[in-house]
């Protein structure tokens, strides 16, 4: 654990309880993709199944808990509690593109031929791209909410930080796990459009909407 | 996990 790691969980937890609280608080899922909610479950799914299996630590396991329960729940406000307020005509992202190719290359390019190692692959490559729904709904209307906003940029952030991480951990513990780096450099490579919209607009007290 | 491999974070 260092600095940058822990900074990156804090981001991601942030983001996460972020869109909960904005749901549950607005009664509404307006301007969320549920596609990319759906991948979410899917990536923390295959990615936690670890949970059964070894154990790492305690803030690990409270952690992966925490994001599965919160992931499920997001899915539950979307799909279930809060329907009607779900805006599925501008959701329209074909997620098959996302979930077949990530699949096909995590057999493909992975350590080892095992089905924890395949599913844990998986789940770093879908992980990479499963925002994608949500950026391609924020074109399509052309605007987010502040709120919507904020969770993108620290959804975003977490990754980035984590690639501070890893360049930390190169230097001080040999650490190098090239798909787990190369990931996640292409998943913070996909919201920096987003970033630079953010700071030259959300940060100025304006709201964020696409020229 | 070992810690040579990023089965430690999350």
């Amino acid at each position: 654990m260092n600095i940058f790691r822990l900074s990156g969980d804090l981001s991601h937890l942030l983001a996460i309880l972020l869109l909960l609280v904005k749901i549950w608080k607005t009664r509404s899922c307006a301007g969320i993709s549920g596609k990319s909610q759906i991948l979410f479950a899917i990536v923390y799914t295959t990615r936690y199944l670890d949970l059964f299996t070894s154990f790492v630590s305690v803030y690990n396991s409270f952690m992966k808990v925490v994001f599965l329960t919160a992931s499920y729940g997001t899915l539950y406000l979307m799909f279930f509690k809060f329907k009607p307020t779900y805006d599925h005509n501008h959701d329209s992202f074909r997620i098959l593109y996302l979930i077949i190719p990530s699949l096909v290359l995590s057999f493909i390019i992975v350590h080892v031929y095992t089905v924890m190692e395949i599913l844990w692959t998986y789940s770093i490559y879908l992980e990479a791209v499963a925002i994608m729904p949500q950026l391609f709904m924020v074109s399509r209307t052309g605007e987010a909410e502040t709120i919507t906003s904020h969770y993108l940029f620290a959804l975003g952030s977490y990754r980035a930080l984590y690639i501070l991480n890893w360049i930390y951990r190169y230097y001080t513990e040999d650490f190098l796990d090239m798909i787990v780096i190369i990931a996640g450099i292409v998943q913070t490579i996909l919201y920096c459009d987003f970033f630079y919209l953010y700071i030259t607009k959300v940060l100025k007290g304006k709201r964020l909407s696409l020229p | 996990g070992n810690p040579k491999d990023g089965k430690d974070e999350l």
